[in-house]
């Protein structure tokens, strides 16, 4: 899912 | 501080922010990603709703605060993006659609404090600054997420992407006439 695949941007 | 006057910046807008970042670092204590990520996150927070306590408690601040021209009511954005998110997410768990309601306010929290620039007109070079910086940090990340594109495959990403650009175009106008002020080195002022 998105936020675990952009969880590095803030 | 010295500055005590808080007029030119819109409290709404403020706690607008705090809750992106509550709905959108729901994860930060169960996933651990970097130590600058931790922190960064621990920063937003604490600033956010710092500015937010600071506002509402400091006698001083208080009473200088612009409260009836900062009128816009959260529910109008707020609603909006949580009905949105609930409808299109990537994955329909708690933490999935708590994140994506955080994308979707991110990208018209500023509206408050645009409005409210709006109608006060005189907008010191703190508040200037301060929402110009708003603004060019998210247009930063569209440069982040360009190269990203095009550097890491499968890097694609519609729902902050369209989020970020929607957030970064509803400063476009602003940043125009702050450029504008800048480079003609005028006060800055938006049309009613």
């Amino acid at each position: 899912p998105a936020s675990e695949s952009v969880k590095d941007e803030l | 501080r010295k500055n005590t006057n808080k007029r030119g910046v819109s409290l709404k807008t403020q706690e607008l922010y705090a809750l992106v970042f509550a709905t959108r670092y729901l994860d930060m204590f169960t996933d651990f990603i970097s130590l600058y990520n931790t922190v960064m996150k621990l920063i937003f927070l604490s600033s956010s709703f710092s500015i937010v306590w600071y506002m509402r408690r400091h006698k001083l601040v208080r009473r200088s605060y612009d409260k009836d021209h900062d009128t816009f009511r959260h529910q109008f954005l707020v609603l909006p993006c949580l009905i949105l998110a609930l409808l299109i997410h990537e994955q329909f768990t708690f933490k999935e659609v708590m994140w994506t309601f955080s994308i979707y306010l991110e990208a018209v929290a500023i509206l408050p404090q645009l409005v409210l620039l709006q109608r006060t007109r005189n907008i010191d070079n703190l508040t200037g600054q301060y929402v110009f910086f708003l603004g060019a940090y998210r247009s930063l990340y569209i440069l982040n997420w360009i190269y990203r594109y095009f550097t890491e495959p499968h890097y694609v990403h519609w729902i902050t992407w369209i989020s970020g650009f929607v957030q970064t175009l509803l400063y476009a106008d602003f940043f125009y006439y702050y450029l504008n002020s800048w480079k003609n080195n005028v006060k800055l002022t938006l049309p009613a």
